[in-house]
């Protein structure tokens, strides 16, 4: 009764609420944590003790280089036709403006086609976009593509109706990526409620007139690491399971959502097991990625270095989503695979939460499950997730101590059933 | 070494890994 004596413990027993504690230790005290960042540097340092404190197996680091990008000072002012602060965050990775700032009229459009439409009138302009939210895989190019696209029809600057399906005057940051040959010119966030008033403007037909200073710059690549800690496998210790989450996070509130609760759920999978005293037959693998917000670059790095064992991965599982009360395990694999992480998942039905989805994916685990590993992924409630997504909103006060306390149960049983079963899952 | 590859054919039934899997629970 294995399943039943880890849900005991996580969410009713001595381990209630520790994944919460843990995180909220260690986001109170650093902040969130940019990649390149000494947040993040010393956030790797007080974990990579954590975890030896924790008495895992095999705790080490494995270097890796990050992107760093800094933030500075920003600012965007509307002058015409009337002077408004607003709320703005600088993208992942934009440039800077010059010191005196970018003062420039406002073309409003709403998609990637009208601004091709209108790309005569967009020269020497600031580009807004006021996209329509759709979901956030779907409206997540024009924070990625904006600048591009703008700066292709002669744009000097863009901003970015923030990617989310609800709005209290809160910007939303994110990676944006340039193109070689395309003039690289400043991009930003800006909030729901600006992007509709601006497009509500310029359908009166008026002349909207904005200064924008950035500061945001781009430095070499810098050195971090991705933290490794285990429980060996007493079988076939060559075989793996890992278990993860991201520890970076944007430069926003606390980074206590995306992804602390991942990597702390994580965490707290192999912290019960070694609880409970429990010895899976392969080896399970806990991994902390480093920048993952700008595009799993610690986790890509992983897996060139790892990649030769890739046969002896049984299931990658990543937490990226949140971890508010999971609804079921989303999971990439053959129908074989399926059928048996469907029993799996049957063993959480004292938690009611037995549903076994597709999409089981990862920014840090997709290189894995697209080389043909079976993947996992958690589900929950996604809506409320964007809603403090990438914002200054994502601190602990979004988090619930007894939903994590579910969710680590979860991460923990699927990840130990997996590594202590007699074969790997099927490919 | 490892039962089961994805180049290998599982040495067991389905029925099987339900009874194997069933003893966690």
């Amino acid at each position: 009764d294995v399943a039943k004596a880890i849900i005991q413990l996580a969410v009713y027993g001595n381990a209630q609420n520790r994944s919460y504690d843990r995180l909220a230790l260690l986001v109170d005290t650093i902040g969130p944590r940019l990649s390149g960042s000494k947040n993040l540097e010393m956030a790797i340092g007080i974990m990579h003790q954590s975890l030896k404190d924790n008495d895992l197996d095999n705790v080490h680091l494995e270097p890796v280089k990050i992107p760093h990008w800094e933030r500075g000072e920003e600012s965007a002012v509307m002058l015409k036709p009337r002077i408004h602060t607003m709320a703005i965050l600088g993208l992942g990775s934009s440039t800077g403006t010059p010191p005196e700032g970018i003062t420039a009229e406002v073309l409003v459009v709403h998609s990637f086609d009208e601004l091709k439409i209108r790309a005569s009138e967009a020269k020497g302009k600031i580009v807004v976009y006021n996209q329509a939210y759709v979901n956030y895989s779907t409206t997540v190019k024009y924070r990625i593509q904006g600048a591009v696209e703008a700066a292709k029809v002669g744009a000097v600057a863009s901003l970015i109706r923030s990617v989310t399906p609800f709005s209290i005057y809160s910007p939303h940051t994110g990676i944006q990526k340039y193109e070689d040959g395309v003039p690289k010119i400043p991009t930003a966030c800006i909030t729901v409620e600006d992007a509709n008033m601006m497009s509500r403007m310029a359908s009166r037909g008026v002349k909207i007139v904005i200064q924008l200073k950035m500061e945001a710059k781009n430095y070499p690549d810098t050195e971090s690491f991705n933290i490794v800690a285990e429980i060996t496998g007493i079988k076939y210790p060559e075989q793996i399971v890992l278990v993860s989450g991201h520890l970076d996070s944007w430069d926003v509130g606390q980074g206590a959502m995306d992804d602390g609760g991942g990597a702390f759920i994580s965490w707290e999978a192999l912290s019960l097991i070694r609880d409970l005293g429990l010895r899976p037959k392969r080896t399970l693998r806990l991994v902390l990625w480093t920048a993952e917000e700008q595009g799993g670059i610690g986790s890509f790095q992983y897996y060139q270095l790892h990649k030769v064992n890739i046969s002896n991965y049984s299931l990658v599982m990543e937490s990226d989503a949140g971890t508010f009360l999971p609804t079921g395990l989303q999971f990439t694999g053959s129908p074989k695979a399926r059928a048996i992480m469907k029993e799996v998942m049957s063993l959480l039905q004292p938690l009611n939460i037995t549903q076994v989805l597709s999409h089981g994916q990862g920014e840090d685990i997709n290189v894995w499950i697209q080389a043909g590993v079976p993947g996992a992924s958690l589900i929950d409630n996604l809506y409320k997730y964007f809603f403090f997504h990438h914002s200054h909103g994502d601190t602990m006060t979004v988090m619930d101590p007894k939903q994590m306390n579910v969710a680590a149960a979860v991460w923990a049983v699927v990840s130990y059933v997996v590594a202590d079963m007699e074969e790997m899952l099927p490919r | 070494k490892a039962i089961y590859r994805h180049d290998m054919v599982s040495q067991r039934t389905f029925q099987e890994i339900q009874k194997e899997i069933a003893r966690y629970g």
